[in-house]
């Protein structure tokens, strides 16, 4: 866990990587 | 690449202007839009059919009921040292004076500190409020709140200093509240020029007596409607993100960027959503509020009736700060929620409008952030804005297509993406 944002680091990259695909 | 397409056809496409033009051709032929009156009405069918034309989704008129203030004819003028015109707006929900107006001595204050100091003198006089502009949050009490306190101390009337940035003579309206238990006493707003000129002449010791006439009338609440459409969602048409802005406006100048241009962009969003064949997995729902003016009239009478389904309330999103060039979005919810928010924002590096701020604002979608749903407000350089705030100086030639264009691409692509996004936001 991030623990700045208390968010799953993993599911974090999935995300980050989901709205880059919007590019 | 839809980032990259909706910014393609917002900026530089077929749809670029679009918001703009259709925004000149509503305030064009409605006018200003003030609560309970029949330009509000107007405003709403011509909205209703627009939106219909426009192919959108789920258009629909939600009742609600709003505050009918007329402002009627109004005057003031100083009769000594010397007659002076005295630009004035009446406050909404103030009352009016008696048929032959109100004239009496002037007692001038540059804050409610002061005012209490002084308290004795105040007693059957005109309380003149000359408090500086610190910022529109703080300077704005003394619109709200200096009828009252005036009151309290035995006034018979007050005149504020409006609340611009900057002044040419231009008297600001706005709401105010009167206190429960303290007497009504009419209230209106002056000119910077002429608070100070008033304020100069009371430090020199000259006596000022000024002559106030307003034929304000409260009327019973009235009938009117926040403004929907949609674009269903594919895979979560119950989960929703909301886009919106406020059709009511003043009932001074045209209100085209005070919401005018928040409301149109809103609807912008939807059509380069649809333009573009989108369509996302979250329902995206335009909702045009009514009654901002008055408090968030009809916004919280909307948040009332939908609460139950807050739990889909994946983002609410309000532009009410003006449609200058954007500089970013403002965002208020949770750390794991800026984080994603903050990506998406990377998408509009193509305009180069990446910046993600704190403390999302706007009345309408106050109520839903402060239940925890996160919320956007778009960030403009504002820096006019107060210029012509509330004033008959908000017209179609405060606005700019190409800040329109660019407000839209940031506002379609936040909204579009953050719908189809497959998870909501955290909260």
């Amino acid at each position: 866990t991030d623990s700045q944002h208390g968010v799953s680091s993993r599911k974090l990259e999935r995300i980050k990587e989901e709205v880059a695909g919007y590019k | 690449d839809a980032a990259k397409s909706i910014i393609d056809l917002a900026v530089y496409g077929s749809a670029q202007n679009r918001s703009y033009e259709r925004l000149a051709l509503f305030v064009d032929t409605i006018g200003n839009r003030v609560s309970g009156s029949d330009n509000l009405k107007k405003a709403i069918k011509y909205m209703y059919s627009a939106l219909q034309d426009d192919k959108l989704q789920n258009v629909s008129l939600e009742s609600v009921k709003v505050p009918h203030w007329e402002r009627g004819k109004e005057s003031a003028m100083m009769l000594q040292p010397r007659q002076k015109n005295l630009a004035i707006l009446g406050l909404g929900g103030s009352v009016g004076t008696p048929p032959e107006g109100i004239s009496a001595e002037v007692i001038v204050v540059s804050s409610f500190a002061e005012l209490q100091s002084r308290e004795q003198e105040a007693k059957g006089k005109i309380v003149v409020y000359n408090q500086p502009y610190v910022s529109y949050g703080e300077t704005v009490q003394y619109r709200s709140r200096g009828a009252s306190e005036a009151a309290k101390v035995g006034a018979v009337a007050s005149l504020i200093r409006s609340v611009a940035s900057l002044s040419i003579n231009s008297p600001h309206t706005g709401w105010q509240d009167y206190q429960n238990g303290v007497p009504k006493i009419p209230t209106a707003c002056i000119t910077v020029e002429d608070a100070e000129l008033m304020a100069r002449l009371s430090s020199r010791g000259v006596k000022i007596v000024v002559q106030l006439n307003m034929g304000a009338v409260q009327h019973p609440d009235a009938d009117s409607f926040n403004t929907v459409a949609e674009i269903v969602g594919s895979k979560y048409p119950e989960q929703v993100v909301i886009v919106s802005g406020h059709l009511d406006s003043w009932d001074v100048g045209q209100g085209a960027m005070d919401d005018g241009g928040g409301a149109f962009i809103s609807w912008e969003a939807l059509s380069l959503i649809r333009d573009l064949g989108l369509r996302p997995k979250r329902t995206i729902r335009l909702v045009l509020w009514t009654g901002e003016e008055e408090g968030g009239v009809g916004s919280s009478q909307y948040y009332e009736r939908h609460k139950v389904n807050i739990r889909n309330m994946d983002l609410v999103m309000e532009s009410d700060i003006g449609t200058f060039m954007p500089v970013g979005m403002q965002f208020s919810g949770k750390p794991e929620a800026r984080v994603i928010m903050s990506e998406v924002m990377k998408l509009l590096a193509p305009i180069n409008i990446t910046k993600l701020y704190d403390n999302a604002e706007g009345t309408d979608i106050s109520f839903w952030m402060q239940a925890g749903v996160p919320g956007a407000s778009l960030l403009d350089d504002a820096s006019r804005y107060f210029w012509f705030h509330h004033s008959e100086g908000d017209t179609m030639t405060v606005q700019n297509p190409i800040w329109m264009n660019h407000c839209a691409a940031v506002w379609t692509v936040v909204a579009y993406v953050v719908a189809d996004l497959e998870e909501m936001l955290p909260r």
